[in-house]
């Protein structure tokens, strides 16, 4: 976060409400908290808000503050201390204190910060040591609800998209919605694989993980030749030492296992004072118990860097080759291993090749993820007595420690939807996520997947300062959900659901998910036809009471798109009007897609739609 | 009698909670299960309440409960990763 957050433009110097920012409470349901964190001091905060109707239940050893107000824990955790470190990262993420000076061994450094430092926390903990059951997740939701907090972040999830009757997240954070609480969760590291995406309600924010623009790299010297890899290696490593191949350092195990570094495969008296080769990266864990100077691995996810517990570069395919023909074509070879450093990268943001890819897999008309937030090599506070990796030597503890994943890149949403709260604390869920979306910055196709766009980045990646002045938003309501859950269950179950006496829509009137008052458009056609499908959606105007929105539509040579009508004259604040979005096409082959956008611009805000015709038989 | 061991957490979803203030989530959720559970006491296999519970419960248990009319969703507990 020491660049995340200048990097998306919400800099210390931004527009901020200093009360209606510490009226907020993000409610982070993770693996815990430090509280004994720079990041949660209470200095300068005032009593909880009155809305808070939380506990501190942190159990023993554990003290809530004027930062952190409330904590709970879940079998079979015995208290809301942190023991993993990913819950107290991505609290101060979100919400975490301004921290100067902060750095890991160099790298990543300035000030820490959340997105809403003035905002208070509530901590959940639902994490053990082998990872997080359902009714702890059901039960820590029901709790954050009847708390008061505002907005939920959720850095969890499951191995496949669930149903949402089956999926606690999914449950949760639909009664969370009812209650005016946005849910934002991490959509997966999956990728870059179609379909991977495990966040897929609608009522949810979903959030992928891209770069930054200053990145990790260090370096490997061959002999005379020098290799750029990637991994957060804070050790410096003196000199030259001899190269070897983990499949040549093993007596016990078959050369497959040898050459990944497989555990309790490589002989000690072999690798002693040598740089080993392994075929994996979790092969420098083996390395390191076994004694050896460094590593040098195979990274499948070069856009990503890993921490390691020892000296090590994690290198590309190619150059990892390199590096093993060196040694093979080498009498002696010999190789050295660089300290990590930070380098500008010009091309971000680009979504990470670990993050997961949409199309939705339950409902497919429903683009997923939704947006994308910075998600590799964030540096945030971490508990000084969690060990940094799981290595058996590593005896290093910081106070701020370097993460990748979605986990990161949802709490970075989590923040700039506390910081739209604070700017509209009256909004309903689907407003605030409608604004992260529609102001949202294009991204660029990635090469790293085979489903890149709108299925890696939804509608692009969060902008904080646009996001509080949208000017339009796409708003839905418990009810439009409803009719949305209609199209799955019989009315008996709909109403268990909403506690009330909602009816669903007769079957000649039921229409599809792509009806859903979403902030992205997309529709599902048969491959090979003539098609013409028709969305409508509704906007309702916050910004300037007198406004006039023309729409734009990006041309695509595949299809044809119109909308009707074309100019949006508002009146007043709140007012809503509704529009067509029809599309016009044919052909499109099996499992292709196609992608456009709609834009409504008054001149001063561009309100931003992806729009998507997908190719399903 | 189904032993301990063959029954596995499930989750049973029951949609809002009521409003009534005199509703209390254990006595219902206990209700639930002493209506299908054979050879154990319910008190046994409830292990939490929210707006729904998780409870042991075998497999032809589950069925019995799926079929309930307050119920929405009968599911295994998974175990989520952080990530």
């Amino acid at each position: 976060t020491t660049r995340s957050w200048d990097f998306m433009g919400l800099k210390l110097s931004s527009p901020r409400k200093a009360t209606a920012e510490s009226n907020v409470i993000v409610a982070v349901i993770d693996s815990g908290i430090d509280p004994d964190s720079e990041s949660f001091r209470d200095e300068g905060f005032g009593a909880a808000p009155m809305k808070w109707k939380g506990v501190c239940e942190g159990g023993e050893n554990f003290s809530c503050n004027n930062k952190i107000i409330g904590a709970r824990f879940y079998e079979p955790a015995e208290s809301a201390r942190d023991e993993d470190g990913h819950g107290t990262h991505t609290a101060s993420t979100a919400a975490g204190n301004e921290v100067r000076d902060v750095s890991f061994y160099g790298l990543e450094p300035g000030t820490a910060r959340g997105g809403v430092p003035s905002a208070r926390i509530a901590a959940y903990k639902v994490s053990g040591a082998t990872g997080c059951s359902s009714e702890a997740i059901l039960a820590t939701f029901d709790d954050a609800i009847a708390d008061g907090v505002d907005i939920v972040s959720v850095s969890l999830g499951s191995a496949s998209p669930l149903p949402f009757d089956n999926d606690p997240i999914a449950i949760g954070s639909y009664h969370a919605m009812k209650r005016g609480i946005l849910t934002s969760n991490s959509a997966g590291n999956s990728g870059p694989g179609a379909g991977t995406v495990t966040s897929v309600a609608p009522w949810m924010l979903a959030v992928a993980a891209s770069s930054r623009d200053r990145r990790i790299i260090d370096k490997a010297v061959l002999g005379s030749r020098t290799l750029i890899g990637a991994s957060v290696n804070s050790f410096i490593l003196k000199g030259s030492f001899p190269l070897i191949y983990g499949k040549d350092a093993s007596s016990n195990c078959p050369e497959y296992y040898a050459r990944t570094c497989a555990d309790g495969c490589l002989d000690s008296n072999s690798v002693r004072n040598k740089i080993v080769l392994c075929d994996r990266p979790a092969g420098f864990y083996e390395a390191d118990r076994a004694g050896a100077r460094g590593v040098i691995f195979y990274n499948p996810i070069p856009d990503d860097a890993s921490l390691v517990p020892m000296p090590a570069v994690g290198l590309r395919s190619e150059d990892y080759n390199v590096a093993i023909s060196y040694m093979n074509s080498t009498k002696d070879p010999q190789a050295s291993i660089s300290k990590s450093e930070n380098i500008k990268d010009p091309a971000a943001p680009e979504v990470v090749s670990f993050s997961s890819r949409g199309p939705n897999q339950i409902l497919p008309e429903i683009i997923k993820p939704d947006v994308t937030g910075p998600g590799v090599t964030i540096i945030a506070a971490y508990p000084s007595d969690v060990p940094v990796t799981s290595g058996s030597r590593d005896t290093r503890r910081v106070k701020y420690n370097i993460l990748s994943g979605t986990s990161m890149s949802c709490p970075h949403a989590t923040g700039v939807a506390a910081y739209v709260k604070e700017f509209h604390p009256d909004w309903s869920p689907s407003a605030i996520k409608s604004a992260l979306m529609t102001t949202a910055w294009p991204m660029n196709h990635t090469t790293n997947s085979s489903c890149p766009g709108e299925f890696a980045y939804g509608s692009g990646h969060i902008n904080p300062l646009k996001a509080i002045d949208p000017g339009l938003v796409y708003d839905a309501s418990a009810e439009d959900y409803i009719k949305l859950l209609c199209l799955d269950m019989d009315e008996a179950r709909v109403r268990l659901i909403s506690g009330d006496n909602s009816t669903c829509p007769t079957a000649s009137e039921q229409g599809s998910a792509k009806d859903l008052n979403y902030p992205s458009i997309s529709a599902i056609v048969t491959p090979m036809t003539r098609f013409t499908v028709t969305i409508r959606r509704r906007v309702t105007n916050v910004g300037l009471a007198n406004s006039t929105y023309k729409a734009e539509i990006m041309p695509n040579s595949q299809v044809e798109i119109k909308v009707e009508p074309q100019v949006l004259s508002f009146k007043s604040v709140n007012e809503e009007k509704t529009f067509d979005l029809t599309i016009v096409g044919r052909g499109l082959p099996d499992g292709s897609h196609m992608s456009s956008s709609l834009v409504w611009s008054d001149g001063t805000h561009k309100v931003k739609s992806p729009v998507l015709v997908q190719s399903l038989s | 009698a189904i032993d301990h061991e063959d029954r596995k957490v499930h989750i049973v979803y029951l949609g809002s909670l009521p409003d009534d203030e005199e509703y209390s989530p254990r006595s219902h959720h206990l209700d639930i299960l002493q209506r299908v559970v054979d050879g154990s006491s319910a008190e046994n296999c409830l292990i939490r309440s929210f707006n729904g519970f998780a409870a042991k419960l075998s497999d032809q248990e589950k069925e019995k409960i799926a079929n309930m009319e307050e119920v929405v969703s009968v599911f295994p507990s998974r175990t989520f990763q952080l990530q």
